[in-house]
């Protein structure tokens, strides 16, 4: 049991921070077990250092810092268990412009293997999708959905104001 | 192997819909509350019928379709996943797999549902509808599906739940 | 002691209701004391109807539902007791355009009486404010701030790459 | 009323930097983890000195800058807030008035720190402090200063701890 979670912690581990090197571009972060020997007698903790700063605790980080790290996690989880096909929420509400570019570029490279579905408010995140879907409520309570929604229509402009199909 | 189609009836904001996926990189987008996090609760609710995830419900019967503004509430919901399965990833001979799961109100019945699985139209028990799962490498524990606010949880959650996460994947 | 809670309970929650409703255009929304005989044994429960929707746990709000609730109870504490100055940090993460526009428009009319200085990564929200300051990292982990970022500086289009002065 | 100018000496990632304010309605926005959070804390640092609200910090000595990439830890951190007081809400007779609040290190002393406060330059109690900001209605708990999260914790927090923001409000 043991040697089983150590394998799988230093394949994630080496994941994860190579990722997080990549989002960040250049920061430096960890995954540390707090106990190594008996490591079920410990949890697992996270480590961070942004580009050109200092290590910091985990909550010193800035809310989109924060984001970095754990969608580093995320993909470092996946990346070691591949799935067919994989559907995120909402992961980019904390990011700048240029860190949800990031995220939605890495997607897009992961995208060739396997099949991503994002949901997302953002611009910059839906236009490097291959297909947008637009959902709306216009009847009272019923949720409906269009197809291949263009950018214009996305919620940066306006929510989409289509006619239902 | 992708997921090609989503079929809801009844299932939460949903009345009936049908929700094409092509391959590759899609995203959903539209404005608050108009059921975008829905359709995640709707994989949810196929793929991990064990699963720890909270659908946001208290009970499975909140999934069923409660009328909206004046319509009468539903009594059944009905979620189908239709996977291509060109690949064979699934150990089933065809070209498509059909997951349906259907959850009916009944109030005689202890817990006050009836829970049925299906696969390509056919009933199933739910061992099948795990074996079949674990075949093809999709999960709804991990993070392949991450739930709106999954995020902010994975910092905050304590050392020792992060690291429940990682025995998971041992 | 508990005619006090009582009074402050009846003032906020009538704050509450109308604020909600404005916000959401037309949902409903209550401040629910679980113990009224006694307020000090029991908690307050929010209760809340988005427009055309029936009545839902809190729990079953989407994620910008959510927010707007928290924005009215927000709003419904402030005008109870009215401060000369608010500062407000990125409450417009899981907004969709249309919803965060609302939350700066009803900030922008409540500047009038008070001063309101909001973080915001969000294009629909900068350009309601009277000013902008931009924030920027120049140095290797040293902050640097710049007074009035013109709007397509903004982060939807870039971050802010602008001279440090 | 209004906050005209913060100035922060070597707090958190600022070295010294001063911040005008005008009356009205003002936005702060620039990249992920660039130091627009850091400025809420510096205003909390100063207004809240009992306050519970945690300025993300450990200790109080995790304010004070710790040199960024390659420069030297700082031994202090200073932090003023000049406020417009023409219609003398504060009961100071001054068209200005400034509060700061100055940390430094000191080993020596338990808790490995110093903490001064100062209205106008002249040093001052922390009553005094506390009852200036009283007249003013100007407060660090409630919620005049909503920090990053704090609107998905009210609808996460518990039904108690809800309703003790109101105790603390009559
Ligand atoms: N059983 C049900 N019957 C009808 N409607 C339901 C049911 N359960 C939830 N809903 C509706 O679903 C809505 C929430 O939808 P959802 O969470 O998918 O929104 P969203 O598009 O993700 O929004 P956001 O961008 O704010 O996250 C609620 O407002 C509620 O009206
Ligand atoms: N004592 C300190 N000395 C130097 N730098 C510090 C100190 N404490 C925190 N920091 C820096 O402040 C940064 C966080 O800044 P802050 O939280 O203000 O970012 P932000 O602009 O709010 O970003 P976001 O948009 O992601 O929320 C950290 O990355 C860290 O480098
Ligand atoms: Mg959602
Ligand atoms: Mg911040």
């Amino acid at each position: 049991r043991k040697d089983g979670l150590m394998k799988v912690f230093a394949a994630i581990s080496e994941n994860f921070h190579r990722i997080h090197k990549e989002l960040s571009g250049g920061g430096e972060a960890e995954l540390v077990l707090e106990n190594e020997k008996n490591p079920f007698e410990g949890g697992l903790l996270i480590k961070a250092r942004p580009r050109h700063k200092k290590l910091l605790r985990l909550e010193a980080l800035s809310g989109g810092e924060k984001s970095l790290v754990s969608m580093a996690f995320i993909f470092a989880l996946q990346q070691y268990d591949p799935s067919p096909f994989y559907f995120l929420d909402e992961v980019d509400q904390n990011l700048d412009a240029v860190n949800a570019e990031k995220i939605a570029q890495a997607i897009k490279e992961h995208s060739a293997v396997a099949q991503f579905i994002q949901i997302s408010l953002r611009k910059v995140t839906l236009k490097e999708s291959d297909h947008i879907v637009g959902v709306t409520m216009q009847d009272e309570g019923v949720s409906s959905v269009v197809m291949e929604v263009g950018i214009s229509e996305t919620p940066e402009a306006e929510p989409p104001k289509v006619e239902v199909t | 192997m992708y997921l090609k189609e989503i079929q809801l009836e009844n299932f939460k904001s949903f009345k009936r819909m049908r929700i094409p996926f092509l391959k590759g990189y899609s995203t959903v987008t539209g404005p608050n509350g108009s059921g975008k996090s829905n359709i995640a609760d709707a994989i949810l609710f196929v793929l991990g019928p064990r699963s720890s995830r909270v659908i946001r419900a208290g009970k499975l019967t909140d999934l069923i379709f409660n009328g909206g503004r004046s319509k009468r509430p539903a009594k059944y919901t009905r979620v189908s996943l239709i996977f291509d399965n060109k690949d064979r990833l699934f150990p089933v001979d065809a070209d498509e797999v059909k997951l349906t799961r259907y959850v009916n109100r009944s109030p005689s019945v202890e817990g006050g549902y009836n829970s049925y699985f299906y696969i390509n139209d056919r009933r199933s028990k739910l061992s099948e509808f795990d074996s079949l799962l674990a075949h093809a490498r999709i999960s709804a524990d991990g993070y392949n599906i991450v739930q709106q606010g999954d995020v902010a949880n994975i910092v905050q959650m304590g050392n020792v739940d992060r690291r429940k996460v990682l025995d998971s994947m041992a």
